[in-house]
């Protein structure tokens, strides 16, 4: 599987590795767009 | 002629160059305002109240957020020393950084969005060396060096 | 023509040494200032604070707090929405911060 790789834990790297990773997810069209979600009622939060 | 357009590449290739270190340095120094400013509001704040914060209510920088819809059901796996994570989501989520955090809670005063009173680009430009103080004026009223000419009196010896 | 274009390089190359200087102090000052102890104790947002950013008031948020170098892969959301952590260095802390 392709994976985007990024490093994390140390005081502010570069904002831009996030944003090509957010733009990526938010355009992929395999799921519902958050900004449309329907009304359904919320799904219970499974715990962590 | 010919050695003429040489250098007319060279030079674009250079303004670009300096374009984009112009906006790293611009980077930097608003994660040190927002960075500074985080901290003197925190400090106030506890001499104000005289006690530190709840200790559970306090998230210690750095730190990453994943924000995604209440909707959404997430799928986690964790190694039993806490080394790994699997997280699988049911629809799509964000990742920011602590200093893009920072950025929209105001603590970099909206110099990067180019939205900086007068009273904010005051404060900010007491949290930084003078000498950085040209670079803050120009994100403050928005005129992002990146689409300029090189304003090369604004750059000065460090 | 040409000479003029040779006088603007060098004044561009001036220009982009002293910004190369510049970047230097001001990653050296960044490190310096979250390294510094007294600081570190005051470097902290709270839940409130993230509650208070408008994108993120009616969203789920999950903080991760991981030692550095920590690696964080995410699957091409062409395939799937996974996010995965692996640190090196010690635990990784995952929390949800919580709505009120």
């Amino acid at each position: 599987r392709t994976r985007i790789l990024v490093s994390i834990g140390e005081p502010f790297g570069s904002p831009e590795k996030f944003q090509k990773i957010n733009q990526l997810v938010s355009s992929s069209d395999r799921y519902p767009k958050r900004a449309g979600d329907t009304g359904s009622l919320p799904k219970p939060l499974k715990r962590l | 002629a010919q050695e003429f357009q040489n250098l007319e590449v060279e030079k674009q290739r250079r303004i670009e160059r300096i374009k984009q270190k112009r906006a790293q340095l611009q980077e930097l120094i608003l994660q040190q305002i927002a960075f500074k400013n985080l901290v003197q509001r925190n400090r106030q704040s506890e001499q104000q109240t005289q006690s530190p914060p709840a200790p559970n209510s306090t998230i210690q920088l750095p730190f990453i957020i994943v924000n995604t819809s209440k909707r959404t059901v997430i799928d986690c796996s964790i190694s039993s020393d806490k080394f790994e994570y699997l997280f699988n989501f049911d629809n799509t989520f964000e990742i920011h950084d602590d200093i893009e955090v920072l950025k929209r809670m105001g603590m970099s005063f909206g110099l990067e969005s180019g939205k900086c009173t007068p009273e904010n680009l005051k404060s900010a430009n007491s949290l930084i060396p003078k000498v950085l103080q040209p670079y803050v004026a120009e994100m403050a009223d928005g005129s992002s060096w990146a689409n300029r000419e090189v304003p090369t009196d604004l750059i000065q010896t460090a | 023509q040409y000479q003029a274009l040779v006088k603007e390089i060098a004044e561009l190359d001036e220009n982009d040494r002293k910004l190369e200087e510049l970047i230097q102090s001001c990653t050296l000052q960044l490190k310096l200032l979250t390294e510094d102890s007294e600081s570190q104790r005051f470097a902290y947002v709270t839940c409130q604070d993230l509650r208070s950013i408008e994108d993120l008031a009616e969203e789920m948020v999950m903080v991760i707090k991981a030692p550095a170098d920590t690696k964080l892969q995410v699957t091409d959301p062409s395939e799937a929405l996974q996010i995965s952590l692996q640190s090196s260095r010690g635990p990784v802390d995952v929390f949800l911060c919580p709505e009120s």
